[in-house]
């Protein structure tokens, strides 16, 4: 078994993530990598939101969800207020 | 179900369409689609929902294309339907539809077609205070599902609706006369049924015909046409005034956004003979120079723009420049812009301007156009409109323009709004405009960015300015500081 496997988002997909809230989105100007991790579980989220399985890949029914038609709000409140990395304290 | 916020502090809602014949449609018909998706939620709640003709209505109901100010474009045909502002003052409650798409008074809403009705009951719901269900089948399920006509609220809203503003008082509410909420009945004329013929006999003069089921059998005969049915909320209801045509009162001017006032502009063709400085050619008049009436006060004045030209500073505000070094104000600024940049016409001021890197042309936004200037002359083939570097017809102009230093790529700014764009191709990137927002702390409608030497950038807005942390993307300081006494020297105060 590999010890490791990359999931694979496009930029649209990770725009879809970023724009309903599954991802944060602090890091579309600054271009900060996200992690294997943060991607399959903002995957997983829209999934689980959207009510089809939850693999964690965007797999067709997922591609399917991602281009139906749909209300522009978020499905989830503004990540950055959640992000522990972005509450965290700064030294001076 | 998931609230959001505050709910409203009042249960009488009021209302109002702002846009005329939306997407082609009959104004009457879109009012009553409206009308009849806020009635799902009032028979859920106490709320009552009250249309007037008036900016000041609780919940204003617009349709919009593409960028259209609020951070939340629409995409055209497909994707994006509408969005809605949850509760609150301003923009809270509003509902904006994409009119791009294509809209439908049927509320089936089949696969030519989406079923307005459907979308204003879901958007009406984050009005009220609902965020999106990830319960299929919810109205507040965020992927749209068409409704039928006589549609029943599914139990996870009736839950949200009533946790914010109570169950109905009376399972009569609206019926019984002596409750507040009573609405006389509507009159609503039943849709012509469709009968086959039935076969006819022609051995005897008589037709017989075979009787209908009780079900199809007309209820009272159609007066008028389905689309024109009486609406309590509307003017026309009660039946003697049916006869009257139908009551649209004329749309009021659309409220004018608090800004600077924005000075159209349309640049002269190029060639054309510039407007000297002297106005007198008689051989008695000498050179004087050019007096500098409305020169503003440096030590109390906002920016037009400001940018880093060959490692020098230059702040733009009205039709002047100043110049500042390492050595501080260079003599004989500020001057007139026109002094400086030989530009086709008198220029009274700049919007925006920043130095590309690649080339050291300098680029200067002035209302709908943009000048590319080498050195002091204007490049041929310009001003071109804003439109050829790939921004929307509709932007008036641009309130700033930088080269990041965070990663060399120029930016543009107005409004609430920014685009990244693409030197290489000449067009703003995909996937832009975005929220200015991302840039915390900074707030739309800023006055001019520019890149300090050491690359830090700082922010403008009326008086004040904002060092940016580039990576924390977020201002350095949350109190904005006095630009007249940080970069004029004045005295603090």
């Amino acid at each position: 078994k590999p010890a490791f496997s990359a999931v694979y988002v496009d930029d649209r997909a990770q725009n879809y993530l970023m724009k309903f809230g599954y991802l944060p989105q602090s890091g579309l100007e600054t271009g900060n990598l996200r992690t294997d991790d943060q991607l399959r579980d903002a995957i997983r989220s829209l999934q689980k939101f959207g009510g089809i399985p939850e693999t964690g890949q965007v797999d067709e029914r997922t591609q399917q969800l991602m281009v139906r038609r749909r209300c522009g709000l978020p499905d989830k409140p503004d990540l950055r207020l959640q992000d522990p990395s972005l509450l965290r304290r700064f030294k001076r | 179900y998931t609230l959001h916020g505050s709910p409203w502090k009042h249960l009488n809602l009021t209302w109002s369409l702002r846009t005329e014949r939306p997407s082609g449609l009959e104004t009457g018909g879109v009012r009553r689609e409206l009308a009849r998706a806020l009635d799902v939620w009032a028979k859920n709640s106490k709320l009552t929902f009250h249309e007037i003709n008036s900016d000041a209505a609780d919940i204003l109901i617009s349709f919009h294309r593409g960028y259209h100010g609020d951070g939340y474009p629409f995409d055209g045909r497909g994707q994006i339907l509408a969005h809605a502002f949850f509760p609150g003052s301003d923009r809270g409650g509003d509902a904006h539809f994409d009119e791009e798409e294509e809209w439908t008074l049927d509320s089936s809403g089949n696969d030519d077609g989406t079923s307005l009705f459907a979308v204003a009951a879901h958007e009406f719901g984050h009005s009220l205070g609902l965020a999106h269900s990830s319960v299929r089948g919810a109205l507040m399920y965020p992927w749209y599902q068409g409704i039928t006509e006589d549609y029943e609220l599914p139990e996870d809203d009736k839950h949200g609706i009533q946790q914010m503003y109570g169950a109905p008082e009376s399972r009569l509410w609206g019926k019984n006369p002596d409750y507040p909420g009573y609405r006389p009945p509507v009159h609503r004329p039943s849709y012509p049924t469709y009968t086959p013929r039935t076969t006819t006999t022609t051995t005897t003069a008589s037709t017989t015909t075979t009787e209908r089921p009780w079900r199809t059998r007309p209820r009272e005969p159609m007066t008028h046409p389905p689309d024109r049915r009486d609406h309590p909320y509307r003017p026309n209801h009660y039946p003697e005034e049916r006869t009257r045509p139908p009551y649209y009162p004329p749309r009021p001017e659309w409220p004018v956004t608090p800004r600077r006032p924005h000075r159209h502009h349309t640049p002269p063709t190029v060639g054309t003979t510039s407007t000297p400085y002297t106005t007198s050619t008689t051989p008695s008049s000498r050179y004087r120079p050019p007096v500098k009436k409305d020169l503003p006060d440096n030590c109390d004045t906002d920016y037009d723009a400001i940018s880093l030209i060959r490692r020098e500073l230059f702040i733009f505000k009205g039709k002047y420049v100043w110049r500042l070094n390492d050595r501080g104000l260079v003599d004989g600024f500020p001057a007139e812009i026109n002094q400086l940049f030989k530009f086709p016409m008198r220029v009274d001021h700049v919007d925006a301007v920043y130095e590309r890197i690649e080339d050291n042309r300098i680029i200067f936004f002035i209302g709908r156009y943009f000048y590319v200037f080498k050195a002091f002359y204007l490049e041929p083939g310009y001003p071109k409109p804003l439109t050829a570097l790939g921004l929307p017809p509709d932007l008036e102009k641009i309130d700033a323009a930088m080269v990041w230093g965070y990663n060399k790529k120029t930016y543009f700014f107005s409004g609430s709004m920014y685009w990244r764009f693409d030197e290489n191709v000449n067009h703003v990137e995909l996937d832009y405009p975005r929220d200015i927002s991302m840039f915390a702390g900074v707030g739309p409608n800023i006055d001019t960015v520019f890149q300090w030497k050491n690359g830090t950038t700082y922010f403008f807005k009326g008086k004040h300015f904002w060092q940016f942390d580039d990576m924390r993307m977020r201002v350095a300081h949350k109190k904005p500081k006095s630009s007249a006494h940080y970069w004029m020297g004045c005295p603090r105060g």
